[in-house]
């Protein structure tokens, strides 16, 4: 664990706490893409089968234990507790697209070929380009909540913070992952452009709005 | 040798 890792953790922890927060305190999940949601529980669920048969540490434990059931929670709240505010005519992206090509990946580079690891890089692979059918969204609307983008800028913020970890954990422990380090810069990459309208426009305390 | 046991990360 270095410090980078651990920010990047408590972002990620932060975006999960800001999209409840969002959902609650709104009643409502518009400008919130059930896709990608349903994405992110369907990257934890691929991701964390080593939860019966690799212990870490309990930090590890516990995160994972809150990142399926907090994704699984706001899939529920989007799909029964407030369906009535998710607009499926805005949340087009076909997802297929995502699902078919990262799978393919995952069974050519993966780190062993055994279901575990398959799915541990297909859930890699997943994960970078889930965001995808949200900022597709974005991108439609051409406007969002000031609160939805601070979800998103968190999101990216964890991203971005497990770049410096892989460049510290090289030089302190000669540890290189690189299929996660190749799928995180593309993730990221995701992100720059989001990121140039939220710190140019949303911290300047303007509206997130899209150039036409 | 690939990092196997390395999955330590979220």
């Amino acid at each position: 664990m270095n410090l980078f890792r651990l920010l990047g953790d408590l972002a990620h922890l932060a975006s999960i706490f800001i999209l409840l927060h969002k959902i609650q305190t709104t009643r409502s999940c518009r400008g919130i893409s059930f896709k990608t949601q349903a994405l992110y529980v369907l990257v934890f669920l691929t991701r964390y089968v080593d939860l019966f048969f690799h212990w870490v540490s309990l930090y590890n434990f516990v995160m994972k234990i809150f990142f399926i059931a907090s994704s699984c929670y706001i899939l529920y709240l989007m799909k029964y507790r407030f369906r009535p505010t998710h607009d499926p005519s805005l949340d087009t992206f076909k997802i297929e697209y995502l699902l078919g090509p990262c799978f393919v990946l995952a069974l050519i580079f993966n780190y062993h070929f055994e279901l575990a690891e398959v799915l541990w890089a297909f859930s890699i692979y997943l994960e970078a380009v889930a965001i995808f059918p949200q900022l597709f969204m974005l991108q439609r609307t051409g406007e969002a909540e000031a609160i939805t983008t601070h979800y998103l800028a968190a999101l990216g913020v964890y991203r971005a913070l497990y770049i410096p970890n892989w460049i510290y954990r090289y030089f302190t422990e000669g540890v290189v992952d690189p299929i996660a380090v190749v799928a995180g810069i593309v993730q990221t990459g995701l992100y720059l452009d989001f990121f140039y309208v939220y710190f140019t426009k949303v911290l300047q305390g303007q509206k997130f709005e899209l150039p036409a | 040798e690939a990092p196997k046991d390395n999955h330590d990360e979220l």
